[in-house]
């Protein structure tokens, strides 16, 4: 639309300098997003408990956007070979952060990969997480999980990929390994997301000074 | 959308009166994801005695509303003019929706829906 008429700017009011272009490619919404959805819906709010504003409850950290943003280096992975003798191959994810404005601070930023076992035996593995840096080599070992039995595995990656305060980069591209474990054939990484929870001050309320 | 027969003019006392955002309206329904729109309302009407006055009951607080209500009732014609009938207590909403890079945003925005008004 034109910058001048009104939709153009209730758009930039609300922090948006453009409506994404022609029609996205409709995708499940996440059910942690319904849920911070519904857990910030109005009509609650009116029942009597007061949110915080410019805090996500759900998560306990503060926030006012809250992001979830798919790999998008899905298409790229090497498909993985069984596992005959050897470490697993290693995998690189890619998330584009274009969209994050320089003002926004995040507040939390956890990797959720969802692996993909024989016979569900992810016992004893564990995934360590690296920057990939442009040279096509992972940098230092910046974290190592568990990797959890039949759950989705969670890893924060604030104040270790992902600096607390400072903006952050347009794209974060990490290199993940699967170490141990007990299995004969390597877990398959079906599934990478991250969910980034970010401040924006301009669009909270200043504190009300008590006269 | 307004709430109907409310026309031109600020019609009866200061209160809060029905407006509804559709996102369908400016054409984003294909990419905000929920709500489909929201109750945003607005305030209108007469702020002049005994409206100015404070909630019901008891005597009437003297504040800035009640006294700009007392000069005006005093002298309509000269001074500062009645007090002004503007939201008095506000409530925030979020927006679920896909943006340009086809991710799922969660935004918050306070102080968007008039829940109550006041003469102010």
């Amino acid at each position: 639309p034109a910058p001048s008429d009104p939709a153009s700017a209730l758009l930039q009011a609300l922090g948006l300098h453009e409506a994404p272009q022609g029609v996205p490619t409709l995708r499940p919404v996440p059910p942690v997003m319904w849920r911070l959805f519904r857990r910030r819906d109005p009509q609650e709010a009116r029942a009597g408990y007061p949110l915080r504003p410019c805090h996500v409850e759900e998560l306990g950290v503060a926030g006012n956007i809250v992001r979830h943003i798919p790999d998008s280096g899905v298409l790229s992975r090497p498909l993985e070979p069984a596992r005959t003798s050897g470490p697993c191959p290693k995998w690189t994810v890619a998330f584009d952060l274009s969209g994050v404005e320089p003002a926004e601070r995040p507040t939390r930023a956890r990797l959720e990969l969802r692996l993909e076992a024989a016979n569900e035996d992810t016992r004893g593995w564990e995934l360590s997480v690296a920057l990939w840096a442009e040279a096509e080599h992972p940098g230092p070992e910046l974290l190592r999980v568990p990797v959890p039995p039949g759950l989705p595995l969670r890893a924060d990656l604030l104040g270790a990929a992902v600096a607390a305060n400072a903006s952050v980069p347009r794209t974060l591209r990490l290199a993940l390994a699967l170490h141990g474990g007990a299995a004969t054939a390597c877990p398959r990484l079906a599934e990478a997301s991250l969910l980034l929870v970010t401040l924006d001050p301009r669009l909270c309320p200043p504190p009300r000074s008590r006269r | 959308h307004t709430e109907p027969g409310v026309g031109g003019g600020p019609g009866g006392t200061c209160r809060t009166r029905r407006l509804h955002v559709s996102f369908r309206e400016v054409g984003w329904h294909r990419w905000v994801i929920a709500p489909r729109g929201f109750l945003a309302n607005f305030c209108q009407g007469a702020c002049t005695l005994p409206e100015a006055l404070p909630g019901p009951g008891g005597p009437p607080a003297l504040n800035h509303a009640v006294l700009r209500a007392l000069m005006h009732a005093a002298a309509p014609t000269a001074g500062a003019g009645p007090p002004c009938c503007v939201p008095a207590r506000l409530s925030p909403i979020s927006v679920l929706f896909f943006d340009n890079s086809d991710n799922v945003v969660l935004r918050h925005y306070e102080d968007m829906v008039v829940d109550e008004c006041g003469c102010r």
